[in-house]
C-alpha cells in the first residue's frame, strides 16, 4: 500500500 | 600503504553484517583519519553511510587515500573464517587490486591470512547535507527492532506518528492491524533504557517494512538507535560506534 518515494532528488551527487 | 588493525575481528564483522543484506558493492574510502563507505540499494530508496574513526582501531595507518571496491558477499565469507576474538588487520598498498585480511590469535600463536580481490565499482558519492529534522528520537535499538519485526508481519508499510509526548508505530494489513505506543521516559538506574524525544513538529510518516527490517540489523552495533524524522526529507536511523557510526537514510512512502 502507498507509493514508495526514491532518494533521488534529496541528495546531490558530488 | 593502508594498515588498519581491529582489536577484535567481531567488530568489523558486526559492522559488515549491519548492512551487507541491503547493498552489495561498496567503495570503502580509506583516508588518514579513518574509513568511510557509502552505498545506495538497488531500488534507490535506502542509502547506507558508514564512518569508522581512528579510535575504533587498535592501530591505524593510511599514508595515502585509497579506495577499496569490495563485494560484501565475498568479504562476509572471509570474515566468517576468523575467530571473533582474533585481531583483524586490513592491509593494502597504494594502488591495490587486493586487500589482505590478517587474523591473529595472539594466545595460540595462530595466524590466518586471506586475500580478497578488489573490484572497480563505479558508484556516485552523494553529499548528505545536515538536514533539519522535525523529530529526534533516541531509544533502545533492541526495542525498536522488536517493534519493526512484530509489526512488519502485519503489513508491508509501517507508519510512525510522533506528537508532543507520544510515539506511535502502526501497521494495518490484510490479516489485521497492530500499534505500539511509547512515551518518552528517563530510566535513572538504567539510562540506556530511556526513550528521549525532541519534537519541533509532529510527524506522520510511512515507510516500507522490508527496508526497516534491513535497518534494524544495525542493532548489533549499538544499544541505542537515533531516529531523525522529517516530513520533507528521508528518515535517518543511526547506530553509533565507539568512533564513527552506521547511518541509514530511508525515503518514505506516501499514501495513494
Amino acid at each position: 500500500s502507498g507509493v514508495q518515494v526514491r532518494l533521488d532528488g534529496f541528495f546531490q551527487v558530488v | 600503504m593502508l594498515e588498519a588493525k581491529f582489536e577484535e575481528a567481531s567488530l568489523f564483522k558486526r559492522i559488515i553484517d549491519g548492512f551487507k543484506d541491503c547493498v552489495q558493492l561498496v567503495n570503502f574510502q580509506c583516508k588518514e583519519d579513518g574509513i568511510i563507505a557509502q552505498a545506495v540499494d538497488d531500488s534507490r530508496v535506502l542509502l547506507v553511510s558508514l564512518e569508522i574513526g581512528i579510535e575504533a582501531f587498535q592501530n591505524y595507518r593510511c599514508d595515502h587515500p585509497v579506495t577499496l571496491g569490495i563485494d560484501l558477499t565475498s568479504l562476509s565469507k572471509i570474515l566468517r573464517c576468523g575467530n571473533n576474538s582474533d585481531t583483524l588487520t586490513l592491509i593494502a598498498d597504494d594502488t591495490p587490486d587486493t586487500v589482505l585480511l590478517l587474523f591473529e590469535d595472539t594466545k595460540k600463536d595462530r595466524v590466518a591470512e586471506y586475500s580478497l580481490k578488489l573490484m572497480d565499482i563505479d558508484a556516485a558519492f552523494l553529499k548528505i547535507e545536515d538536514l533539519a529534522y522535525d523529530c529526534t528520537l533516541m531509544m533502545p535499538s533492541s526495542e525498536f527492532s522488536k517493534i519493526v519485526r512484530d509489526l512488519s508481519q502485519l503489513s508491508d508499510s509501517l507508519n510512525i506518528m510522533i506528537t508532543k509526548e507520544t510515539i506511535k508505530f502502526v501497521a494495518d494489513g490484510d490479516i489485521g492491524s497492530g500499534s505500539v505506543i511509547l512515551k518518552p521516559f528517563v530510566n535513572m538506574d538504567k539510562p540506556e533504557d530511556s526513550i528521549k524525544l525532541e519534537m519541533d513538529q509532529p510527524v506522520d510518516l510511512t515507510f516500507g517494512s522490508k527496508y526497516l527490517l534491513d535497518i534494524v540489523k544495525g542493532s548489533a552495533l549499538a544499544e541505542k538507535v537515533g531516529i531523525r524524522l522529517s516530513s520533507e526529507a528521508p528518515a535517518l536511523f543511526q547506530f553509533d560506534l565507539k568512533s564513527g557510526y552506521l547511518q541509514f537514510f530511508l525515503a518514505p512512502k506516501f499514501n495513494d
